[in-house]
């Protein structure tokens, strides 16, 4: 079982190695990369071992192999349909975010309670009643969900999901959600990451 | 020096607290906090240790008294003046959220480069030009920023809030932008949080 926190690194390897690429690079070292991340030259080598011998001894790392053998790791090497959760104010801002289709994510369909809302569309994805989310899950073959719908309206909708064969939630309303072990879930509590935040900078100035 | 890992679940005690507070319970005992948040009570009594002396022997944490002392620690108990960076899809979804204030943060001022979003106002708040940058936050005594502005612009405008004397940036831009180490940063990369998502749904299938 690969610690949670080696994972997460692999994610940040991923985006500083593919902007090298997009840069023309070809080649870097585990002290390179570890630099930029502000990470130490050991942590990089020890997480990259979790999954197999990549480097070149005297070379380093080549780019373009550390991105395919990454990428197949996290997954994104396929391609991931989701939908969207609720159609408000983060909804929207999220299906207009051109970053998750970068990485192999491609939210097509969005779902809202809110009658005027369905049967409009945020750019090219159309927003359906939720009565027709377990159906058109199915047909889609939709595996990911992000919850975007007020805190209490998210475990019924996580619920729903579930029956629907949902494999994993991305759940932005502050609450603990409750998930069989079947299904994975990451949360994001933006209000959280302000505190943690606000920790950081008052216990820097006493460090 | 508390592990990062330790800050971050203190947050999501606070979360279901503050949950337990409004429903009016009075006193929880580790096992049900943990219980809540699928942490064993172990975790939940190590962790708030490293604070101090919290429990009262066969009562269990009183609920008031624990909100008090871990807002007191993550530094919520204050208010804090926040920037919006970015007046974009992104950043005009942050600024009609409520959740923010909530815990004690409140974003009083928006800037972006864009001349036709600058003198307009998101809600209460208005969009200032860059070149107010500097001379606003000073006034407005505004300690924390948001960047959430496009990525190839975030490492300029981070440089700029560091001169204007900001505290700590949680930026949204998924590029890593390098600061003095007087000035704290968190980072959320969205398309990140869908890849820790993969990863834990493939990853499930052979556990
Ligand atoms: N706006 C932000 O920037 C922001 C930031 C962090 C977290 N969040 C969280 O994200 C969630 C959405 O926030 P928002 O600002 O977009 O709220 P919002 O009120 O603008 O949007 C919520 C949407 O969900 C729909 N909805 C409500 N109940 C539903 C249900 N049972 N099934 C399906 N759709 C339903 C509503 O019709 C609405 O369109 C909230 O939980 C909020 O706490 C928002
Ligand atoms: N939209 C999302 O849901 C989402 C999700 C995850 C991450 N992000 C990230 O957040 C950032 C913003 O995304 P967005 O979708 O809001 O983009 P956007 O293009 O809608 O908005 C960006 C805003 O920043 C302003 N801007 C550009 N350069 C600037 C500069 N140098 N100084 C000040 N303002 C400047 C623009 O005028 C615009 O209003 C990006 O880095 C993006 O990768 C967005």
């Amino acid at each position: 079982q690969v610690p949670k926190a080696v994972v997460n690194r692999l994610s940040f390897y991923l985006r500083e190695l593919q902007r090298l690429l997009r840069d023309g690079k070809e080649t870097i070292s585990s002290r390179q990369l570890g630099r930029l991340l502000e990470f130490t030259d050991a942590q990089v080598r020890k997480d990259l071992a979790y999954f197999g011998h990549f480097g070149y001894p005297g070379i380093g790392y080549r780019c373009d192999e550390l991105v395919t053998a990454i990428r197949k790791i996290l997954a994104t090497d396929q391609s991931w349909n989701v939908a969207m959760i609720g159609a408000g104010n983060l909804g929207r801002a999220l299906l207009g975010y051109g970053g998750f289709e970068q990485q192999g994510f491609r939210v097509i369909a969005a779902f809202d309670a809110h009658p005027k809302k369905v049967g409009t569309s945020i750019g090219t994805v159309p927003i359906h009643p939720m009565d027709q989310l377990e159906s058109l899950i199915q047909q889609q073959e939709i595996k990911l969900a992000i919850i975007a719908v007020p805190a209490p309206a998210a475990q019924e909708v996580a619920d729903r999901l579930v029956v629907a064969g949902i494999e994993g939630i991305l759940n932005f309303a502050p609450v603990t959600i409750s998930l069989p072990n079947t299904v994975s879930q990451v949360g994001v509590d933006l209000a959280i990451e302000l505190e943690q935040l606000s920790f950081s900078v008052c216990n820097r100035k006493f460090a």
